[in-house]
């Protein structure tokens, strides 16, 4: 594709295709988007955050897709979002409010060494790809390297889990890069973290039983954004902490990111409830991004109305 | 390349506390190559894992064995892949 009108939103697409994308986005729209390279993941490729803005010191709403590698609807709608802004800003109020009083920020491929290695060897792949010293096995779950109840019950210490939580708190380049950015920025103040599948909107803890402080709010803001979601094509979507509806994890990232102070952390399981589960046809990718928008929208509108 | 001819996706559903624990010693059979894309942690919620083909005699007759019901979900992950990888070299080509 020449550019992002070309690009086809219904298929999935290589790193390299996805990278263009952002940089076409970035030429076409460059008073509203601009790319930031947070840092580099282990094998080198930079970990790219497309920031959207209208102004200069605006506190900040997160994004981010693609954790897991093999999640690929959850990176195939992250870059959906991203056309989706620029296409809605000063047509859609809603979005255009959000946009002039909050930048967005969208990390669509955020495990680019993983998302690479399930495009050329092993499409199951899950985790980072830096070797573990001692052990044949390959990667760290990047989803249980944070610093929130690290080490504890719903990880593993073995290299060759899934679930394997690294040596130490934030030891994968591509969970330090967002703790760097989050913690410079100082003013972020929603954190939605993407995944698939399993159709679920989750909020802290994941590590701990101990209710957040903030649960009640989390948990009626999750009802409207799941009613929200609803309402496009019915699809059916739990909702709750992350230990109380799914199971203990504990080091994942919105337990800390809440912990940070980023009181709307969510996180999101996308389609389908287990008859593809990774392996979702592309023609599902559009309507999944169009319902889930529908629901970030509703986290990202809450947001603004309710500063903190 | 590692593909995935003959791999299944099961989605398993335990009946119980005891069912839960033989689910979870069967997870820790590393050379079994099992990949848990829901793990067994309670009874309300399914466990869905994707067998390599060497494995399946030996998981399905654990299943049938210890009377755990099961679908097969997946018929073959490759089968899968390959229909995915079609529809991306389609769109390459549009």
């Amino acid at each position: 594709p020449r550019n992002t009108d070309d690009f086809v939103y219904t298929n999935y697409h290589n790193l390299n295709t996805i990278y263009s994308f952002m940089d076409m986005l970035v030429a076409e729209h460059s008073d509203l988007v601009s790319k930031i390279v947070i840092g580099q993941s282990y094998e080198g490729r930079p970990l790219n955050v497309l920031r959207f803005s209208t102004g200069a010191n605006r506190p900040g709403m997160w994004l981010d897709t693609g954790i897991h590698s093999r999640e690929w609807v959850t990176q195939a709608s992250g870059v959906w979002f991203a056309k989706k802004i620029v296409t809605d800003y000063g047509r859609d109020p809603a979005l255009t409010d959000i946009l002039n009083n909050y930048d967005i920020y969208l990390e669509i491929i955020t495990n680019p060494d993983g998302y690479q290695y399930t495009q050329t060897k092993d499409r199951m792949w899950r985790k980072t790809r830096k070797p573990n010293p001692g052990s044949s096995c390959v990667g760290v779950d990047p989803n249980r390297n944070w610093d929130a109840g690290f080490g504890g019950a719903g990880s593993s210490s073995s290299p060759c889990s899934e679930t394997y939580r690294g040596p130490s708190a934030h030891s994968e380049p591509e969970v330090k890069a967002i703790v760097d950015f989050v913690k410079s920025h100082g003013n972020i103040k929603s954190f939605v973290s993407i995944h698939s599948y399993s159709q679920m909107l989750l909020y802290p803890y994941g590590y701990t039983r101990t209710p957040a402080k903030d649960q009640a709010e989390l948990h009626e803001l999750a009802r409207k954004a799941i009613t929200e979601l609803q309402s496009l094509y019915n699809t059916r979507y739990t909702y709750g902490s992350i230990i109380t509806t799914i199971y203990q994890a504990s080091g994942g990232t919105i337990d800390w990111t809440y912990d940070q102070g980023i009181k709307y952390s969510y996180t999101f399981e996308l389609r389908d409830t287990g008859r593809y589960g990774f392996i979702l046809p592309a023609n599902q990718i559009v309507p999944t991004a169009e319902e889930t928008w529908l629901a970030l929208m509703a986290i990202m509108e809450h947001t603004k109305n309710n500063p903190y | 390349k590692e593909t995935f001819e003959g791999h299944q996706v099961l989605r398993i559903t335990a009946n119980n506390e005891a069912q839960i624990t033989l689910l979870k010693e069967l997870s820790e059979q590393g050379h079994l190559g099992l990949d848990f894309w829901m793990e067994p942690i309670r009874e309300s919620l399914p466990i869905d894992v994707r067998v390599p083909f060497n494995s399946l005699q030996a998981v399905r007759a654990f299943l049938a064995y210890n009377h755990i019901e099961y679908l097969v979900m997946i018929e073959d992950v490759q089968n899968l892949l390959d229909e995915e990888q079609r529809q991306m070299l389609k769109s390459h080509v549009i």
